[in-house]
Formats: structure tokens, sequence, C-alpha cells
């Protein structure tokens, strides 16, 4: 999955993406406080594509503690379980379903709103492939905006981000290739080369997306996060993250 | 004999031959038109009577029928029954009889003709009726009675399924003991599928070299369509609309339910015997969070427990062992018997006892009229109406054809209930455990939907109390195509823990190259439907009309939808005459059995259809319009010569 961090204090758009194993899965947002955990399951392309096998989101799991609501959102079906009662709808449907605070709105075959009374709201797209293409699976894109109150301790590959990192970049440079410049970027304590590139957002156009330039950071956004990518697997679909 | 040109030797026994035995039924979306056609010829010295007489299902529509005798057609006109009769009597037909007889059979209507043809002379009936397809217990179910009464030389049956949904699965269960092993042929495609029946005068024989035929029997079939994409399908054809909708991944709502069983001593023997033993396995069935007691009355009321109790193992075991104890004599008070049971629910609601996202259902078994206590029935009904608390659906059983079943289904009808009969014989407690099956899971409550367009018109019933799980819910109405370029639908329901808004857009041509491209699916099918739910919800209105002037103009409509469909109804009659119009048949429906809907589970109530619950207007933010962390669009045009960055 390729993962787009909008800085609004340095209006900057930094970026960074992580291939793992399929099945493995990802804490994205993890706010033991405010009992939200927010977690995605990778899926691994039909077959590897010049020896790498690409994965992307194929499950996002969202847990809300305090309302006892779990969410499941496959790219077949989306499952709102409240204590052990379950409804599920499918991505075919145009719907809502709504539990106290928790209003789960499925635009057909493009959406799902996510929202938790007035101060929370995520936006899940689904992006279907071919069935019959080789290599492309069906995934799913995420899309969290900066007005969720989110504890200051949250924390996950996006839950961190909640509380803007400072950055510097300078040095802007021709890069090893002439056509992807580089950059310095200085951040928590860090220094780290970065190239200039093109990520995407398809909320508006959700076929070909509408590019997002940005900075981009090597080895799995390695210095940008806390600690290390492997640091974020975490056992359930609704697990929240072990800090050290 | 005819035996030369197929080979086959016929014997001689019978002076009637029966050439030809067609019978062809094609169902479009639920609704099913079946063509019955017979030709006959008489082959003795002597003048026959020959008789056409075939059963169709309770409830179903016949919309035509024609006859030929001796190359004199005899076609049918659909009359308001007092005219029907006044034009029969000015031309009775001369030897010749037909007529609508109901007949002892659980779910069948006879209709049957009878013509007296002079030596040689050839006579070919055909029969057109028209119903409704109700989805029970996870499938839908075409029956048809086939029933010659001799050997045919042709007998052919096809069926061909229409489901633009897609067939889920088609079964054709052996329902003649082997007899016809092998000879029903079924081809399945994703939308469309045909069943054949074709059995040669060899495999029709009842043996080797009897003269009899085996075919005296039901011929079924059992469907259901795709439901793991959508919880819905509209679909809009020819400015009428039809709407299915059957959910399936919902979970079970709690149900709170109260069984009132009739111990009187006319349910003495295989009918309390039957009951019991339906009842040991219905409350092995309950689940865990629902909650029930149970009601026995004759001319006193009893209860298992006066309150409601959980359904747990043990309670279950004891409310056994009590049924199981039960000595059925005396009268039979239904009256004391309901308000007993009204009471104990309303009391466990008003003490808030009861799990608020929970259905309150009674189920009624009684085989017969009350004999005790308050008698009249509509007094009773009075009662009840009176006492139910809203959220309590009653059902009733009538077991056997002793008990008012009008007045059950009134009582049921105006209680967000069905009634049902039931045969009193060695299969009632397989009948009553269906019936319960039907009604155990429920998955919505306040199922409501909702048309926003003003050009939607006469829209069916669309409200319904409950929604049960392997059950479906039809809607119906009507819209103009020119207005409309699609025809957008709100439904909204309480599931067990979750309010729910499903919305739904159907294209005005979504059907019609589908419809175009198969020769057999009926282009008429959604007018029909709307029709045919129309009539039969009018009906059970007519019923319970509170006023004779409400109840004069349900009768209007009825008969003014009749007349325009060309449907016999219970307000209609076929006439049947001869082109010179000087012999004349009549043929007009039982009076008394005005069901509705037979089979249907359901009777709603109409909500204007654009009046959508409040709640379900609260949309959030629109999903486009998010910011959103890390994927803002930037304004500002990046320098020509940045290209994607892939990944590491």
């Amino acid at each position: 999955p390729h993962f787009i961090i909008y800085l609004p204090k340095s209006q900057k758009n930094v970026c960074f993406n992580i291939d793992s194993e399929p099945g493995k899965i990802l804490s994205l947002v993890s706010d033991p406080e405010l009992g939200i955990s927010v977690n995605g399951q990778l899926v691994g392309a039909k077959k590897p594509e010049n020896g790498k096998l690409s994965t992307y989101f194929g499950k996002l799991g969202f847990y809300l503690q305090h309302e006892d609501m779990k969410v499941e959102i496959s790219t077949e079906t989306i499952t709102l379980s409240h204590g052990s009662r379950s409804s599920q709808l499918s991505w075919a449907d145009t719907a809502r379903i709504a539990n106290q605070r928790v209003l789960v709105s499925v635009k057909k075959e493009k959406t799902v709103t996510l929202t938790l009374g007035k101060e929370m709201s995520f936006s899940i797209l689904l992006h279907r492939v071919w069935k019959k293409h080789p290599v492309n699976v069906d995934f799913l894109g995420i899309y969290i905006p900066p007005t969720n109150k989110f504890s200051p301790n949250a924390h996950g590959l996006l839950g961190q981000f909640m509380q803007e990192p400072k950055i510097h970049i300078f040095n802007e440079r021709p890069g090893k290739d002439a056509e992807k410049p580089e950059a310095s970027m200085e951040v928590k304590g860090q220094k780290l080369t970065v190239t200039r590139g093109l990520q995407k957002d398809y909320r508006t156009d959700t076929v070909f997306g509408t590019d997002v330039p940005c900075w981009f950071v090597h080895n799995s956004g390695k210095g940008f996060i806390d600690g290390h990518y492997k640091d974020y697997f975490v056992p359930q679909l609704y697990s929240f993250l072990k800090r050290p | 004999s005819l035996s030369e040109d197929s080979g086959e030797k016929m014997e001689d026994v019978d002076q009637v031959t029966l050439y030809s035995y067609k019978v062809q039924s094609t169902i479009t979306s639920r609704m099913a038109t079946t063509i019955i056609q017979s030709k006959l010829v008489n082959n003795s010295p002597q003048p026959q009577n020959v008789v056409f007489d075939v059963q169709i299902p309770k409830g179903a529509f016949i919309s035509n029928f024609t006859m030929t005798v001796d190359g004199t057609t005899f076609t049918s006109a659909i009359k308001e029954k007092t005219v029907g009769r006044a034009l029969y009597s000015q031309a009775r037909a001369k030897g010749k009889t037909a007529g609508l007889v109901r007949s002892r059979a659980l779910d069948m209507e006879n209709f049957k003709t009878e013509v007296n043809i002079l030596p040689g002379a050839k006579v070919q009936f055909e029969l057109h009726y028209q119903e409704v397809k109700w989805r029970k217990l996870g499938s839908y179910e075409h029956r048809l009675h086939l029933q010659p009464g001799r050997l045919a030389k042709h007998f052919e049956v096809n069926v061909w399924i229409v489901e633009p949904q897609g067939i889920r699965f088609l079964h054709v269960p052996d329902t003649f003991e082997g007899h016809f092993d092998g000879v029903p042929v079924i081809s399945k495609g994703h939308q469309k599928a045909h069943v054949s029946f074709k059995p040669t005068v060899a495999q029709q024989r009842k043996c080797s070299n009897c003269s009899e035929t085996a075919v005296d029997g039901e011929l079924v079939m059992m469907y259901d369509v795709n439901r793991e994409e959508k919880a819905g399908e509209l679909e809009v054809f020819n400015g009428y609309f039809v709407h299915f909708f059957a959910p399936e991944n919902l979970d079970p709502i709690p149900k709170n339910i109260l069984f009132v069983i009739d111990v009187s001593g006319s349910m003495w023997g295989i009918k309390m015997k039957q009951t019991v033993e339906a009842m040991k396995t219905i409350l092995d069935d309950l689940r865990a969070e629902d909650q029930f007691s149970v009601v026995d009355f004759n001319h006193n009321v009893r209860t298992w427990r006066n309150d409601l109790v959980s359904a747990t193992k043990t309670q279950i075991t004891d409310a056994k062992r009590y049924i199981e104890k039960i000595q059925p004599s005396g009268g039979t008070n239904i009256n004391e018997a309901l308000l007993r049971a009204i009471f104990i629910l309303n009391e466990a609601n008003n003490l808030r006892l009861l799990d608020p996202n929970s259905v309150s259902l009674i189920i009624l078994v009684s085989d017969g009229d009350p004999t005790v206590g308050e008698l009249k029935l509509s007094k009773i009904q009075k009662n009840v109406k009176q006492n139910i608390q809203d959220n309590i659906s009653l059902f009733s059983l009538g077991i056997g054809f002793d008990v008012d079943y009008d007045f059950l289904k009134r009582l049921s009808s105006e209680n967000h209930g069905i009634a049902q009969r039931i045969y009193g014989n060695q299969d009632t407690s397989s009948q009553l455990k269906k019936f319960y099956n039907q009604v155990s899971t429920p998955l919505l409550r306040n199922v409501q939907f909702n048309y926003p367009h003003t050009s939607v018109t006469d829209v069916t019933q669309n409200s319904f109390y409950n929604y049960f799980g392997g059950s479906e819910i039809v809607v119906a109405g009507k819209f103009e195509p020119s207005k409309l370029e699609q025809l957008q639908s709100v439904i909204t329901a309480t599931a067990a823990s979750t309010d729910l808004v499903l919305e739904t857009l159907a294209q005005m041509d979504d059907l019609e190259d589908f419809l175009s491209k198969d020769k057999h699916a009926d282009p008429d099918f959604t007018r029909k439907l709307w029709a045919y739910l129309t009539i039969n919800q009018l009906l059970v209105e007519r019923s319970l009309a509170p006023t004779a002037a409400a109840k004069r103009k349900i009768t209007k409509t009825i008969l003014q939808m009749s007349l325009e469909h060309h449907i016999v109804t219970p307000l209609t009659a076929m006439v049947i005459e001869n082109d010179a119009g000087d012999e004349r048949m009549l043929a007009d429906s039982p009076p008394q059995d005005h069901s509705c809907c037979s089979g249907a589970l359901y009777y709603g109530s109409r909500v204007a259809p654009g009046s959508i619950p409040s709640w379900a207007n609260a949309s959030p933010t629109p999903a486009m319009a998010l910011p959103v962390v890390g994927a803002k669009p930037l304004e500002s045009t990046p320098p020509p010569h940045v290209i994607r960055v892939e990944n590491d």
C-alpha cells in the first residue's frame, strides 16, 4: 500500500509505501484512550511482477470499543457487528446502517463512509479491477480527514501523524535519475534523502485518480515513521498496537 | 385406434381418446402464467360425456378459457357475477357445463367443464391462469397438478423460469414415487431454466400392460434466485415496477412468542397428537435470546407460565413436559385465551421486560369456533383489537374445515399477521412446523418502501411490520416512463441492532433487452403482478372495511380491475359462449374464500410512498467532500519533469 501524509502546517505531502506479505495486518490508527483502532489486512496481487509481489489493503477493520462495535470492510461485503449481533451489506447496495452513534453509509461500488457521532469519520474507497486480469486484484483505499479528533496518544502508521512532526526540506538537487529531483529532509532528528514524485488521490476521479506531488521517503518510510514498519504488525483485525 | 402414426398400440377399451395433453408454464420474475390444453376425440358410435377437470392453485386467477367442439369454438369473457349469471340463464348451453368448484385439497381449486359430444367428434379445451410465486423457507415452489385421467398419445409439460436476478438453484423433487425417474429434463442457465416432462405412452402406464395412467399427482419445481449480491431487486417495465426484498445476511431479532393452543374436546385424537408433536419440535427450535410461554385453553384458560420465560434448555424441557400431559376436553373459549396471551405480552412490555429490539408474536392454533364465553366472532375480534398493543403480531392456524376461517383471517390481518388453514390429518404436525419455520426468524421490523418521485402512483401495501428470513416482501406500483429516467426507492427498516436504509436505482431500460431476448419471458409480467397483488390486497381490505360505504368503494375498484385485467376473481365470473351467442356456460369462483395472496406471509399497510422516516433522512456529510490527512489535492501544478514514483 502507498501512504500519503499531508502536513497542514508545513503544507507538504510526504509519501512512502510498504510491501509485505499477504495476510499481514498493519495498524493504521491505534488510540486506546478513545478506544478506536483501524487496521488493514494485506492482500497480494495474483502473481509477482518483475520478481516482486505487490500488496494492497484487501480488508479494513474498525473497532469502536466504547460503542462495542466492529466494522469489517472487505472488497465484497461490509459487516457491522454490535456485541453478538451483526448486519451485513454488500458493495452492490446503496445503503446505510446506523446504530446509536455509528453510521455506515455505502455508495454502490464506490465508497463506504463511516462516521462516529459528529466528531469522527473515515472514507473507504473500493478499487474494482477486471476480474480476469492476470495480476491485479480488488483493493481498498482509506482516507482520514485532519478534522478527526484523536487523542494525543494516537499512533499507528497514520495515527502517529495526527500530531504533525516538524520537517525541514532543503538542498533540492537533481537526483540520480535526472528526472527525479532529490532533497534532504530533517525529521524526528534524522536526515533523510527524499525523492520528488507523484501519488494518487482517487476520491474525485475513481479510475485514474488525481496526481498528488509529494516527497517520497524510501525504505518503507524509515525515519519518517516511528521505528520500523514491522513494528506495526498486529495479530487481529481489531487489535490495538502494542507500543514499547 | 390412432396407433399407426405413433407406432404405439393403444387399446380401444376407452371410447374417448386423449390425443394430447399439454401444460405450459412461464414464470417471469415470480409471475407465473400457465396454459393447460387437452384434445380428445370420441371414437365410439355413441355420444360421450367428456370432462376437462383441472386443479389450479387457490388464489390463482383464471384469465382465459376456450373450447372447440367439432369445429364450434366457445370463447370466454369476464363479466361481473350477476351479469354473467343473467347471460347464462338466457342461453344455457345444451349438454355442456362449466364451473369452478372448491376442492377439498388444502390450497387448490377445481376448474371443471363437462360436454357431451357426438360420435367421431373432436373437442379441445384450453385454460389459462396466472399466479404469483411466494418465497417460503428460502425457495419458490411451482406446482402443476397433473390429472389427465387417461393415457395421452402426446403428453408434455414445459416450464420456463426467467429470473433477471439469476437462478441460484432449481430442484424437481420426485413426487411420483420413482415412477418417472429420469423423465423430467432440467436445463438451467444463469437467468433462465427449462423443465420438460414428456413421458411416452409406455412410461405413462401404471404398469407395463395397464391401461390406467400413472400421471396423477403434482409435478413440483423449487427454485430460488441469487441474493448474495443485493438485498433488494427493483424491476421496472412498461410503466409498472415490481420490488422484491429478501435480505439474508442479518442477525435474527429476538422474539417474544406465545403459543395459544386449543385443547377442547374436538382436538381429541390425531389433531392433538400431531399438535403436541409439532410443539415439541417448535420449542426445540427457539433461540436462547427468545422468550416464550404457552397458553392452552378449552372452556378454561391455563398457562404453562403466567409470564414470558427465557428459552433456556431447562425451560424448554419443562414446557415440553407440560404439553405432553395435555388431555383435550371440553368447550372452546377463544376470547379469554387470546386476551390472556395479550395481557401477558402487554404486561411484559409495560414492565420493560422485553428487549427493545425484539418482536412479539402470538400463534393461535384452533380447530373450531368458540362455544364458551364470548361467542360473537366480531366481538372477539373487537376485544382483541382493543387490547392488543401495536408491537404484537397475531398469526392464526385453523385446523380442518369446522373453524370459521374468514374470522381467523380477519383477526390476524388486522393485527399484523396472517391466518393459514391446516389440514387435520397425519401431516398436521409437519404443516404446523412448516408454518412456524416461516415466522421463526424475524430479521427486520418496520420495513417501509418509499418511492420519492411524484410520478409514482398506485403503490401496493408498502409498510410491513416484520420481515422473516426465508420469505420475501413484494411491492409493486405504477409510474410514468415519460417523466422518469430512473426509478429510485428507499427502503427503511430496523434490524437486530441497527437501523437500515437501502437505496436502489433502477434504469428505465434495465430489463428491456433482457426480456426482448427471450421469447418465453412474459413482457407483461409487471402489470400482471401489480394487478394480482392489488386485487388480493383489496380483497382483504374489503373484508376489514369499517363501513358499508368503504366496502362498496373497494368492491367497485376490485370489479373494475378484474374486468380490466380480464381475470376471474370472487367478484367476477367467466361466461363461455359460442360465436352465435346462443349457447353459454358459466364458471364463477367459490364465493366464500376471499383468500388474500394465498401463501403470502405478509399483510401490510399503505403509507404515502414518499414519506421517508425522518431518521432515515439524516445522511452523513458527502463522502467526496471530506478533507483528509495525507491526500489533499493541491492546487499547484507540479513541474512537468516530475514523474510518478512507483515505490522503492
